[in-house]
């Protein structure tokens, strides 16, 4: 299964993850 | 034959200049030719088809759709008591489940491996960081980006489009009735009264504690006037926005019952998300749209199928509607993803839309042929994976309006990291 999120941000938000990262509930996926 | 192979000797020479700039112009227009193939039907839609390497076209031809619900059906019968811990712990083995974070220390309460699958976490073993973006499931980044010209990256080199992920209609395609967002419902928001549960009237922003116009700076926190305050103590709402980020707001100036608290809660959701999105409802909802100094992101999240099934809200928003889209069940694995173009647009998906902090937010849970059945704990509505002679066409949906969840929120309010469903065996 699969979870896409779709969102309208402000131009400098910024993922602080990265591509095959393995993430948790609750964990920060990104921030502004 | 043989000496001719043996003893002749290899000699490279140059190609002629024009045999390969002829070669490059012929794969320059093959390139445009297939990226500008997009078919449509008479509405001007997208029509999404299968494409890939003949491993695609070969599980395309299996009816996954019952194989899922045949899964679905042997993983929901109940196992001997004595069989259980057995049995989950060379699951938990075999998936790298952490059994030690479920709620339930007992193996033997789960009475089949759907059970299991769907376990609950115990309290505190997530916590939930302070960004604005948190995620939503325990699984892998398969991808995250910027959006551009209303495509979504699949993998490098592929895309597909948002219209069709979210079922947003084309600005020149008729629209229907159901969709109510248009430019006339931002200006009725801006400064709309409520009546609120005593039928006392009150100002939105004045509920949300916002000057006028409101700061686009408002962040979670916003200073509530003395004004705001006493009409909301008069109408036995809770102090507008009263508390810092993330906390609950005091649910004693309330009355009681459930009324109450879903005031309550939304005032919480609303704290976190600010005033702006209110203003901005309508603008937030179409791509066509998107505010000046705004962009649109992604984010794809696949589960595997040892983790953690259930799924949380990744923010402070609120849901108004979700679009069931009735599709195939393939697998979602970065295998497939790789092979299979336009995977999310033809899978069983629950399109989740709303507005956040910053406008449009929408969540997309998309099924696969283990996990077909998608929950939404606040929609007891929502039936997915169910057996039907014939499936709709590809792209149809049906809808559900979350207006009446909320009265003043217009919506599903939710605030960061709560429980909101999850991905079911079968």
């Amino acid at each position: 299964s699969t979870i896409v999120l779709i969102f309208e941000a402000p131009e400098d938000f910024k993922f602080s993850v990265s591509t095959g990262q393995k993430v948790k509930v609750g964990e920060a996926l990104g921030d502004v | 034959l043989a000496n001719a192979w043996k003893d002749t000797p290899t000699k490279w020479y140059p190609l002629p200049v024009f045999v390969g700039a002829l070669v490059l112009t012929a794969l320059q227009y093959r390139r445009r030719v297939t990226e500008r193939e997009v078919h449509v039907d008479e509405n001007g839609q997208e029509v999404v088809r299968l494409k890939g390497p003949w491993q695609v076209h070969v599980l395309g031809a299996l009816p996954l759709r019952n194989m899922s619900r045949l899964w679905g059906t042997v993983n929901s019968m109940e196992l001997p008591v004595w069989f259980r811990p057995i049995g989950f712990r060379l699951y938990a083995w075999a998936f790298g489940c952490n059994i030690d974070e479920a709620d339930q220390d007992d193996l033997t309460q789960y009475v089949s491996l759907g059970d299991f699958f769907y376990r609950k976490l115990k309290d505190g073993v997530r916590p939930v960081a302070d960004t604005v973006l948190v995620s939503p499931a325990d699984g892998r980044m398969l991808h995250f980006g910027a959006i551009t010209d209303g495509r979504v990256e699949q993998i490098k080199g592929s895309t597909y489009s948002l219209d069709a992920l979210l079922g947003i209609e084309r600005p020149n395609s008729p629209k229907p009735t159901s969709v109510a967002f248009a430019a006339r419902d931002m200006a009725e928001v801006d400064d709309r009264t409520f009546a609120d549960i005593n039928g006392i009237e009150y100002s939105l922003r004045d509920f949300l504690g916002t000057s006028t116009p409101p700061s686009p700076a408002a962040s979670g926190t916003s200073t509530p006037t003395a004004d705001a305050h006493d009409r909301a103590r008069a109408g036995g709402l809770p102090a507008p926005n009263a508390k810092k980020h993330g906390e609950q707001i005091d649910a004693s100036v309330s009355p009681d019952g459930p009324l109450a608290d879903v005031v309550a809660h939304e005032a919480s959701v609303a704290a976190e998300m600010g005033a702006q999105p209110f203003l901005d409802r309508a603008r937030g909802m179409s791509r066509y749209a998107v505010k000046p100094g705004h962009g649109l992101y992604f984010a794809v999240i696949y589960l595997a199928p040892g983790d953690y099934h259930r799924f949380h809200s990744p923010t402070a928003w609120v849901v108004e509607k979700r679009r069931h889209f009735v599709g195939d069940l393939f697998s979602v694995s970065p295998w497939m993803v790789k092979r299979l173009e336009n995977l999310f647009v033809l899978n069983e998906r629950v399109a989740l839309l709303g507005r956040w902090k910053y406008g449009f937010f929408g969540m997309v849970p998309v099924g696969a042929t283990n996990v077909g059945s998608i929950k939404i704990n606040f929609d007891q509505a929502l039936r997915t994976n169910v057996g039907a002679r014939r499936p709709p066409p590809t792209g149809t949906y049906s809808e559900a309006v979350y207006t009446a969840a909320s009265p003043i929120l217009r919506g599903q309010p939710l605030t960061k990291a709560e429980e909101m469903g999850g991905f079911c065996l079968g």
